[in-house]
């Protein structure tokens, strides 16, 4: 479960204060599906980064499952971020020199695994994204919407608790993001995987148990679907 | 007006080829407003870049005004890449060193124009896309949809005959998305620039004069918007 009390990220420029994220308080159930909306600009990416440990918050706390990670050290840390959290970045952050193949078996280095069942379980994840066929591609041979899949499997791989996605269909037609959405929803409700998705896409709203409105740096409101 | 005639792309990879464009025939008058949708990976982003003069085809021609760009010298493709086109990179492509203003101030710069005319149409143009407030940050201090606006606006800074856009509302909410889009409908009316956009995105469908659908690197078919 995630348990955001009071986040705040303020950043000094010049004589300005600008407040990316001006109080928040958010929870979120293990296994639950929730969707953040809010206008470009309203601070969904920076609570993405200080959700996921990436950042440190100006003012305010962090618990994944109880512990607040301020107080981890930078290996119990790394264990975080490459074990129970999948992260899918909003520019993709692959590895350019790697291909598809290796960028998704990376988290997998982490966990011990060894090569053939790195291998293996990576080009799994490439055939359920549609990528099949793509898998020895270095990034820049790769489509916009076909990279962003490969972040897609990448945050799934290692089978984390948390998976934490910023826009992960921006990318995509139609059909690829219902495909992709679709896999998602199985992830979460056949493997409990807790979903935390920054979107503007409609059809990832339905799919969520919750909808959590932001603007501003702050949560406007928050609802079920059937409600939006 | 944009003549293609002909036009494939193909990779040779290992033992593969890969046909990212595999005979395309297309033409744009003047003024037009034109989408392009396909699934991911059909060879939108691909066919952007033969129009625009970035990769050169494994066969085919490109008309840009009837002139054929293949026969173009250094100097002449650097004037119509800079001057006549206007491109929206579906990785936006901004300088990370430089503000949001010094960005959009840079094709400015190959158009001869002194520095206090840059500074206003600059500001001008991130005013119009909603970023008067965010002129001297950096890329990095932007969120994912205002850098994806920066592109956008130096994109028709320099009041190019054409601008390419290469899914230029991936990255927006709704509200910011048809604000964009009323812009560029109304740089399409009141100043004549010929539109080409990959998009996957409805609202621009419907703004468009002609849809032209890709699927595996060819033209599936091309419609009205009222049939589409
Ligand atoms: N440098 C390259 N080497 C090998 N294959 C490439 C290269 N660039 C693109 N491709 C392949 O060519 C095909 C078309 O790519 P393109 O980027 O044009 O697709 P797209 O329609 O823009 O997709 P998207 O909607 O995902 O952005 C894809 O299958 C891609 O994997
Ligand atoms: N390093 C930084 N320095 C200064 N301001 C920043 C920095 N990073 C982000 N901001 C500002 O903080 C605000 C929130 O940014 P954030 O990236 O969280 O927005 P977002 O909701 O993800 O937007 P989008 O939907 O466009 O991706 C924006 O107004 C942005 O300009
Ligand atoms: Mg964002
Ligand atoms: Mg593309």
């Amino acid at each position: 479960s995630v348990l955001v009390e009071g986040a705040k990220k303020f950043y000094y420029m010049g004589g300005e204060t600008v407040r990316a994220v001006d109080g928040i308080d958010l929870r979120i159930e293990k296994g639950e599906y929730v969707s953040i909306m809010g206008p470009s600009g309203s601070g969904k990416t920076t609570l993405f980064n200080i959700v996921g440990g990436l950042t440190k918050p100006t003012e305010g706390t962090v618990y994944i499952d109880r512990t607040d990670i301020s107080k981890l050290d930078a290996s119990e840390l790394a264990w975080l971020r490459c074990r129970k959290i999948g992260y899918v970045f909003q520019t993709f952050n692959l590895v350019p020199i790697m291909s598809a193949l290796q960028n998704v078996m990376l988290p997998l280095i982490f966990g011990g695994v060894d090569r053939t069942e790195r291998e293996d379980r990576a080009h799994e994840m490439l055939k359920l994204v549609g990528l099949g066929e793509r898998v020895h591609h270095k990034p820049t041979e790769l489509s916009g919407g076909q990279q962003q899949r490969v972040a897609i499997a990448r945050a799934f791989v290692n089978n984390p608790a948390i998976v934490l996605a910023d826009e992960p269909t921006g990318n995509l037609d139609l059909k690829t993001g219902l495909h992709i959405i679709d896999m998602m929803i199985e992830m979460n409700k056949s493997r409990g995987v807790t979903m935390l998705c920054n979107t503007h896409d409609q059809k990832i709203i339905k799919a969520s148990d919750r909808i959590v409105w932001v603007s501003d740096g702050r949560v406007e409101k928050i609802e079920r679907p059937a409600e939006a």
